[in-house]
């Protein structure tokens, strides 16, 4: 169909509507839209339109590092640290890092640093149950630093390999929670050397473009080395992703898949833009 | 925001006096961008887009001096007109207990709008009963007890009970002895794709008599929103939506794209983690908010 001399307007308002939809973003939208008809002019060869796209598409996701702790020292302590707007999957998302690593040969402690939400620490506990791995709790309302900075050196003295830190949710607008996320990075920071830290940005993968600027503000305080994508067996696209590789250069590593312990795969740009295109 | 960057186009125009049709067309097509930034359903932005040309290709707006300032008024006029005029109260009928069930997504604040509702009612003199059905996510009936506890509230659960409509039935004989008046009823967050969840709630809202069913609906939903709430209307066929997250800048444009299609009225928004940040919807108030 694409292949023909003349493309009708409402083909390229098609494709532009699929491409906002997958909530990519008006402006990129019009962007790809616009070089593809360039392309179309000058090149005379029809081609498939989807494999144009899924090309392109994939351009914006090679070269990313998705693997955890790429160049971490194994022998030393290593943090995981997990932010996000509110009710994205951190904790979930955190007792499933708990599994997996702990799969993998990992002593693993499951650190609750949300010392507001009610019920927090319960949730987080009954994960590090199903994870079989150990629980370091703060007690309510206690100081997120404080929690991180006792779970750090506990976990030193216990001998674990891997710490993961559930945080609290809190809104990217709110200047005192992300204040309060800066100093628990900065605690960190003074614990672990920068390789022996991953902190994780945790997204929705139904949130619209909004997602850019929890990005863009929380990238400013908690020196962010990459991203999870949740809920995307909820089949939206998460296309917003594409805005947040070419702007913020952070890597999405894994993807929340569903409720359950083995619910998160590593990211695979493949699939994800297939699930775009085709 | 919003209205900065509505701003920003007509400052364009102001220099231009009477406007052509190519250059009406070329002020809503940055009006379409700046909508569609805002998450607002394509299809949505489409026909308000149609819909302000019609009235902007006018005599009335192309023979005007401030053009610009005329079809941005168009557009505000159009937006107002989807949000609905008045703010819409919830329908606690004499049905003693009257039942107000919150459906929605995972994490989209159905629990703590539960809590926040316990304590807006208990406020204006009812005596509310907050009942957890969710028997999948960790701790959820506790996070509920804690909120009914932090709000002095009376908290209902049925550990034995499997179903939301078991608990519900039990909610309503133990609200009736007690003498409580609105029942508040969290369920499980599901997915709009995950069909025997979608299936567990039409068998609640099919057997039992529900005075409100609403969706809870977090504010940075993308294009996603509108599949969502066509799924739960299908199934559920909600009276009504809360938005939430309010305060994470989210220009409530999934909000828009839903009450546009569904015809939904929008009961309260959320505006904060605090029991106490739950508003009244005010159409007028979240029309300046979508705008900027
Ligand atoms: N379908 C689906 N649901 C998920 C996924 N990840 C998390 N959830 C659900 O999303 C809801 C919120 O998860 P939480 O882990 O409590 O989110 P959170 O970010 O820790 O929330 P706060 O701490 O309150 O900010 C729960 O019902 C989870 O089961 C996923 O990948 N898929
Ligand atoms: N900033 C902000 N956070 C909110 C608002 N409403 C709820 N939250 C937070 O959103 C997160 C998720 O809220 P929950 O009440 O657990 O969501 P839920 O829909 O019950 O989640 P599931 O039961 O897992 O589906 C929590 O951290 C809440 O404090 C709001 O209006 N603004
Ligand atoms: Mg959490
Ligand atoms: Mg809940």
């Amino acid at each position: 169909l694409w292949s023909r001399k003349e493309v009708k307007e409402e083909e390229w308002e098609e494709l532009e509507a699929m491409l906002i939809q997958a909530d990519i973003g008006p402006s990129m939208a019009v962007e790809l839209v616009e070089e593809f008809r360039r392309l179309r002019e000058t090149s005379k060869s029809g081609g498939d339109w989807q494999n144009w796209l899924y090309e392109k598409l994939l351009t914006f996701l090679k070269n990313s590092e998705t693997r955890l702790f790429p160049n971490a020292s194994l022998e030393n302590l290593r943090v995981i640290l997990l932010s996000g707007i509110n009710g994205v999957g951190k904790t979930t998302t955190a007792g499933k890092i708990a599994h997996l690593l702990k799969e993998k040969g990992e002593r693993v402690v499951l650190v609750g640093a949300d010392t507001f939400r009610a019920a927090a620490s319960e949730q987080l506990e009954v994960w590090a149950q199903r994870a079989n791995c150990r629980y370091f709790r703060g007690s309510a309302g206690a100081d997120p630093g404080a929690v991180v900075f006792d779970s750090i050196n506990s976990a030193r003295n216990n001998g674990d390999s891997v710490v993961i830190v559930d945080t609290a949710g809190r809104s990217h607008v709110n200047k005192n929670l992300l204040a309060e996320l800066e100093k628990v990075v900065k605690v960190t920071k003074k614990l672990v050397e920068p390789p022996q830290l991953e902190s994780l940005l945790v997204i929705d993968a139904l949130t619209g473009q909004n997602a850019f600027s929890q990005v863009e503000s929380i990238a400013r305080v908690a020196d962010l080395t990459g991203i999870i994508l949740t809920k995307w067996d909820s089949q939206a696209k998460g296309g917003i992703i594409f805005r947040v590789v070419r702007e913020f250069g952070l890597p999405v590593k894994y993807v929340g898949v569903g409720e359950g312990i083995e619910d998160l795969v590593p990211f695979e740009p493949e699939e994800f833009v297939r699930a775009i295109v085709y | 925001a919003l209205a900065e960057k509505f701003a920003n186009i007509f400052k364009k125009l102001r220099s231009k006096g009477k406007l052509s049709e190519q250059e009406v067309d070329a002020v809503l097509k940055d009006l379409r961008m700046v909508l569609l930034e805002s998450d607002v359903h394509y299809k949505v932005v489409k026909d308000l887009v149609a819909r302000v040309r019609e009235r902007a290709v006018g005599k009335e707006v192309l023979e005007s001096v401030t053009p610009g300032e005329m079809i941005i008024k168009i557009m505000w006029d159009e937006i107002r007109k989807i949000l609905g005029g008045e703010a819409r109260d919830l329908h606690i009928s004499s049905a003693l207990p009257s039942f107000v069930v919150l459906v929605g997504l995972q994490g989209s604040g159905k629990t703590t709008t539960c809590g926040k509702l316990g304590a807006f009612l208990k406020e204006r003199g009812f005596f509310p009963l907050l009942v957890s059905t969710d028997t999948r996510r960790p701790a959820a009936k506790e996070q509920l007890r804690i909120l009914a506890q932090g709000s002095k509230l009376e908290f209902f659960d049925l550990p034995q009970g499997k179903t939301p409509l078991e608990v519900v039935r039990a909610a309503r004989n133990f609200a009736r002895e007690k003498g409580l008046d609105v029942v508040l009823v969290d369920t499980a967050g599901r997915l709009h794709v995950e069909e025997d969840l979608l299936q567990e709630l039409k068998e609640l809202v099919t057997q039992e008599t529900l005075q409100e069913v609403l969706l809870v609906l977090d504010a940075t939903t993308g294009q996603e929103a509108v599949k969502v709430a066509e799924t739960f209307r299908e199934c559920v066929n909600p009276t009504g939506m809360i938005l939430t997250k309010v305060d994470t800048d989210a220009r409530g444009g999934a909000v828009l794209s839903i009450v546009a299609q569904t015809g939904w009225p929008v009961k309260f928004v959320g505006v904060g983690e605090k029991v106490t940040q739950l508003e009244v919807f005010r159409p007028d108030r979240m029309a300046s908010r979508i705008m900027g």
